[in-house]
């Protein structure tokens, strides 16, 4: 696992709560808006269950912690898109809490009904970015949720060691996770 | 009398996707000129491979010089891949894949658990 510069984190106190808002104008309509939040909420759940860290949905998007919102091309960040596949997403490190999505991408949250061979599984996109809002950079490790790159109709959103490791030295360790549970996780998808 | 087979096209749809002409530099190494491969310093240097040489002031050349071969190889690393210091197909192939727009190597910096 790796950090940005300084090892930048939140710091909200001992017991942290981050909140997050959907832009009220930047989104995708292909996809309904109660399905993307469940989406999201189950990427925020499983960084939330190692760290002892919270995460709220507000509708108030301005006062968010945490900004997310699809955009297309150059949308002022100084970060452009760059249309079909190239650079899917993109986040910045703490205490920013800008999430940005390509809006050109085909996303997708069920492959099954997007046969699109550009499909991107949407949380695992999500499950990434938010180990960037979080202040975990790139990691080397392929299986890694923190691990660059992503192909098309590939879905990776389990927390892997590495990424657990990272965020832990950061934020601690949530009270109720058990390592255990993750290695018998890794040991079973190994087999 | 010899009936036609029948003929199956499977369409390729990524030709339109962003670095695709990266295949074109497939098997390239120090000292290959390609035209068309200052973009893809450009690349490296977007993810924080590559910064530009005083020698080249505000462009990359095409030629595959030293320093952008130390770029493949760093890449090769981060990634994972077998270190050639070469455009081969799986690094070329890793290279074209989509991906977060987060440099993997400016202002970031790493650690092992101990």
């Amino acid at each position: 696992f790796a950090y940005f510069y300084g090892r930048p984190r939140w710091d909200r106190g001992s017991s942290m709560t981050l909140t997050y808002a959907f832009s009220p104008t930047d989104m995708i309509d292909y996809i309904s808006l109660p399905e993307i939040k469940t989406v999201f909420k189950r990427s925020f759940s499983r960084w939330a269950s190692v760290i002892p860290v919270n995460f709220t949905e507000i509708d108030d998007y301005p006062s968010a912690n945490i900004k997310i919102g699809f955009f297309k091309g150059d949308h002022g960040d100084g970060q452009p898109f760059d249309g079909v596949l190239g650079v899917l997403a993109h986040a910045f490190s703490p205490e920013n809490g800008r999430f940005h999505l390509d809006e050109d991408e085909t996303w997708a949250i069920d492959f099954e009904k997007v046969k699109s061979k550009k499909a991107i599984d949407l949380e695992s996109v999500a499950t990434h970015e938010i180990g960037h809002i979080l202040g975990l950079a790139h990691s080397s490790i392929k299986e890694a949720v923190m691990y660059p790159s992503l192909k098309p109709r590939s879905k990776k959103v389990n927390l892997k060691l590495d990424d657990v490791e990272g965020v832990q030295a950061l934020y601690g360790s949530n009270p109720n996770f058990k390592y255990s549970s993750l290695l018998a996780y890794e040991n079973s998808y190994n087999k | 009398r010899i009936t036609p087979g029948q003929v199956t096209v499977i369409t390729i749809d990524d030709q339109n996707a962003t670095w695709y002409n990266f295949t074109r530099f497939k098997d390239a190494e120090k000292g290959c000129h390609i035209s068309g491969m200052s973009e893809l310093k450009k690349y490296f240097q977007r993810f924080g491979y590559l910064s530009i040489p005083n020698n080249q002031k505000d462009n990359f050349t095409d030629v595959f010089d030293a320093q952008f071969e130390s770029a493949v190889i760093l890449y090769q690393q981060k990634f994972g891949l077998p270190v050639t210091g070469k455009l081969d197909s799986e690094t070329i192939s890793t290279i074209m894949s989509p991906r977060c727009g987060v440099s993997d190597t400016e202002s970031t910096i790493h650690a092992m658990k101990h």
